[in-house]
């Protein structure tokens, strides 16, 4: 696993997230169980906890978006970039976004929402890119089934390294 | 780059001017930490473009040449997150 420089992470245990704009892929039920679950894979190892929110600021804002969409970071259409995220800190920090031009799934006919999903809250929560091709911080893409998920070695060592790990 | 590519960054055989392209705005977008893109390009040109390509075999595992070979390519066309793997 690896951190950003400078190792930025929450100063909380309890986070707030909020999905400000949706896509047509899906219906905002599946995306919001997508969501609920890549959440749920980092807070079962580490001791933290996620919060809906359904006004106002967020510590996660989520949302998909199209092209430039005003962060220095444009989308390119199909395929290519899919999603990214911002490490953890005020303002954009810990934002997710989504790129509204892919085909967005809850199965596997296009990209699984849950597995990218999961990826980018691990950016959000302060993880960078792994090299291990195992791990879900893996930069590339690879389904992972959403029910029965457990977070890979890697990704534990990682997150527990930043916030310690989920007593039982 | 036009002029230097061909002679300080020679394409294998199966790499085209497409994927030469493809490459150079792979690695601007992966591995050029912000505030390096520019200034990095204009004063090393295409030793530049090899170290970072060198980097990204690296960092995924892939026989490091600095060469845009079929699997380093393989690897740059797929979908992926747009975070750069390079520290920013």
């Amino acid at each position: 696993y690896r951190l950003f420089p400078g190792e930025p992470k929450w100063k909380k245990s309890t986070l707030t997230y909020r999905v400000t704009k949706y896509t047509s892929s899906l219906s905002h039920a599946d995306v919001d169980k997508a969501v609920e679950m890549g959440l749920k894979a980092w807070s079962a190892a580490a001791p933290l906890n996620f919060v809906k929110a359904t006004s106002g600021e967020a510590d996660i804002m989520i949302s998909f978006q199209s092209g430039d969409h005003g962060d220095s970071y444009p989308f390119d259409g199909p395929r290519g970039t899919l999603a990214h995220a911002f490490a953890p800190g005020e303002g954009l920090g810990g934002d997710t976004h989504f790129d509204n031009a892919e085909k967005w799934t809850m199965g596997m006919n296009g990209f699984n929402l849950f597995t990218v999903a999961a990826h980018e809250f691990g950016h959000a929560l302060g993880l960078a890119h792994s090299a291990d091709p195992s791990a879900l911080m893996y930069p590339t893409y690879r389904y992972q089934h959403p029910f029965g998920f457990h977070l890979p070695k890697d990704d534990v060592k990682g997150i527990q390294a930043l916030y310690g790990s989920r007593q039982s | 780059y036009s002029a230097a590519a061909p002679a300080l960054f020679a394409l294998p055989r199966t790499t085209g001017w497409k994927d030469f392209y493809l490459a150079q705005e792979y690695l601007d977008k992966y591995y050029t930490p912000k505030g390096e893109h520019h200034l990095g390009e204009m004063t090393s040109g295409s030793n530049s473009m090899t170290r970072k390509v060198q980097q990204m075999q690296a960092f995924f595992g892939l026989r490091v040449t600095g060469k845009l070979d079929y699997s380093t390519m393989g690897v740059m066309k797929r979908p992926r997150c747009g975070v750069p793997d390079v520290a920013n």
